[in-house]
């Protein structure tokens, strides 16, 4: 199990939470403000089995809009060892 | 140290914050979506000792409402190694 | 790369910003809420080279005004192994 931490931009999270959950991937959704634009940034938390990150990656690479200037990307990616995976 | 990430609903955010404080385990809350129901969940963060990890699991599963929908866990549980904890 | 968890003040939220930006670090912020005194809190997500770990910490600790009772702290700090760092 891998804990993806994904930060996209406020306007991306339809289309990017339909494609990850209609492949039946896990996801939860944070409020969030990038430091230096202080725009409007989710951060998603997605639990995944290690051989799912690179579909999951690129679901939500083809769902986010191309970005408009230059520097920007579409999305910030952490992929994280999970030690223990559970639900209580 | 363990860092705990729990994704609860929203409904047993004090009777965990409770059970946890009561406790003298230290947590942070963050408020957070559902991907597939959009509905309200609390994303806790809880750094722990590496041995108080069960101990801080039993008392989220005790003090979780039993969920009404059968497919419906009462918390997803992300435990994390943490390379290096410390306070400013 | 290592992801820096801070843990601030909201009071510090602007200090920190600039300190860390204007050194070209990267950070997004999650507004969030202490489990004990349900105090507005900051959680910062800070992806880092591995070598610039101490210098976000000193810029942090040097941003956060000092707490005024004695049991708190500045910022309470997780830092994560990434297992892979990304960006769409
Ligand atoms: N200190 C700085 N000096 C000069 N330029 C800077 C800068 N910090 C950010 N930028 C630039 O501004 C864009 C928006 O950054 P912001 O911090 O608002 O929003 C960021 C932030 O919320 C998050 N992010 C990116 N890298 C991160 C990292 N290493 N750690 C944590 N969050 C990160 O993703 C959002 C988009 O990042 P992206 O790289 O596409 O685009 C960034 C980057 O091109
Ligand atoms: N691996 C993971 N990574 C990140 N977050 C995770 C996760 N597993 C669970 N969660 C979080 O926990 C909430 C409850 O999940 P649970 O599995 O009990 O209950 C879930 C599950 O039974 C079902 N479900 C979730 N996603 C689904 C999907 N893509 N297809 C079919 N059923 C889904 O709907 C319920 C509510 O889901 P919702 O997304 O609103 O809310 C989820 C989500 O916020
Ligand atoms: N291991 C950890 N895992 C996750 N988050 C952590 C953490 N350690 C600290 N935090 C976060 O940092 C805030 C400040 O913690 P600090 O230790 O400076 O200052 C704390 C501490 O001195 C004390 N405290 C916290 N929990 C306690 C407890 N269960 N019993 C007694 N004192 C507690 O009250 C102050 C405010 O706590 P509050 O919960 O409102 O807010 C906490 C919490 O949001």
């Amino acid at each position: 199990m891998k804990l993806i931490i994904a930060i996209i931009k406020d306007e991306d999270n339809d289309a990017v939470s339909k494609a990850l959950t209609n492949e039946k991937f896990r996801v939860t959704f944070i409020a969030s403000t990038g430091g230096f634009l202080r725009s409007g940034r989710s951060t998603l938390l997605i639990g995944v089995e290690d051989e799912q990150v690179e579909k999951a990656l690129d679901l939500i690479r083809e769902s986010c809009k191309k970005p408009e200037k230059p520097q920007e990307k579409r999305a910030t990616i952490f992929v994280l060892k999970v030690d223990k995976f559970t639900q209580l």
